[in-house]
């Protein structure tokens, strides 16, 4: 799989996530 | 034609170099075997891999005594609520934990031996409409229940008699959560699978729902297994054993999945399709262990996958005395139980 398939890949992703989703 | 005349010869094959019986295990007095697993047990200084076997109304713990022989250590008996399954729980000692219930999970239970009065104790854990429970890390019990109103999704911390007083509750999906896995490389995070073939990730400190993520309607009722991160992607391990034949990608029994969490996006990176011969209905369980994943099929035979290959790798075929039941990996791996209707259990080592 390609990065542009699966969009802009972030190694942090659940730190990312959690400062982004409401508590 | 040749097809045919290849096939048996190939399953021999596999069966012979990847699966070596090792000792059998058979519970005269049960008839009505649902469960098995195994266990770290210390008793007098000395920790071992014991066995687990569980019928409808009693759970019994087996110990090695020498090789090919296996001794019973003690038998909790239940009650009037039939046994469902064993829950394993990982990095435990001396803790066993099941589900008891008619069609779905009522109650979860945790069979245990206090040393303090030198007694095999056990004590209830949680009741509800259960629909899904794993055991994580750090002996902690993750479950989806419904009420009529609402979901609820729950993390409770287990001490060495029950329950702990502190736990942690997960914002639950609008949909019912069917399946658990724990996410290799990220601690706190724990993904699940629904009812209507999503994927959701959890904090499990913080108790928020980070993502939604669809897998698609191609295989429906899809169950994680297994999830990990790796270069800022998420894997995950589905089962499906419902799925129909399609042209593309065989008879797939389990496929793995990489997510981007960020995007929600998705592709398939690995389809397990069942061995030759076995198309049609596909399995009745499974169970995934780091690369492999083993299930019994509707046939009675067993199939053990490598993942990461995406090839089946051995098969059992149904013994002398009947079709397989249930099968399941070792807590140390390399190790898989493999059990009948009659209460025996088969230990095979697997290489």
């Amino acid at each position: 799989c390609s990065e542009s398939d699966l969009g802009p890949i972030s190694l942090n992703w659940f730190e990312e996530l959690s400062s982004e989703a409401p508590p | 034609n040749e097809a045919e005349q290849l096939t048996p010869l190939l399953l021999d094959d596999l069966t012979d170099e990847n699966l070596q019986f090792v000792s059998k295990l058979k519970d005269s007095s049960s008839s009505c075997a649902v469960d098995v697993s195994t266990v770290w047990w210390e008793a007098a200084g000395r920790r071992e891999l014991c066995v687990v076997t569980a019928c409808e109304i009693s759970v019994s713990l087996w110990k090695p005594l020498a090789p090919d022989h296996w001794g019973r250590v003690y038998t909790w008996q239940l009650g009037e609520i039939p046994v469902i399954q064993i829950i394993p729980l990982p990095d435990t000692c001396n803790l066993i934990c099941i589900a008891l219930g008619n069609l779905e999970i009522g109650e979860i239970r945790l069979l245990l031996y206090s040393s303090a009065n030198d007694s095999f104790k056990q004590s209830l854990v949680k009741t509800g409409n259960i629909k899904a429970v794993l055991g994580l890390k750090d002996r902690r019990l993750v479950s989806s229940s419904r009420t009529m109103q609402e979901q609820q999704v729950e993390v409770v911390s287990l001490s060495e008699t029950g329950r702990s007083k502190d736990g942690q509750t997960l914002m639950p999906p609008e949909e019912t959560v069917l399946a658990f896995a724990e996410v290799e490389g990220v601690r706190d995070a724990l993904v699940g699978t629904t009812a209507v073939n999503s994927v959701v990730v959890w904090n499990l400190k913080t108790g928020q729902l980070l993502k939604k993520m669809h897998v698609g309607y191609s295989y429906p009722a899809s169950i994680c297994h297994r999830a990990y991160s790796d270069s800022g992607l998420l894997f995950v391990v589905l089962s499906h054993p419902h799925a129909k034949e399609s042209e593309s990608c065989g008879n797939p029994a389990f496929r793995v999945i990489a997510f981007n969490p960020k995007t929600a996006r998705s592709t398939g990176v690995m389809f397990s399709s069942l061995p030759p011969g076995h198309a049609g209905r596909q399995y009745l369980e499974g169970e995934v262990k780091d690369a492999s994943a083993a299930a019994v099929l509707t046939s009675g035979a067993i199939a053990v996958w490598d993942l990461l290959l995406g090839q089946c790798t051995a098969l059992l075929p149904p013994g002398p005395s009947g079709s397989w039941s249930l099968v399941r990996w070792c807590v140390t791996s390399a190790r898989l139980l493999a059990g009948q209707t009659d209460g025996s259990v088969y230990v095979y080592r697997y290489s």
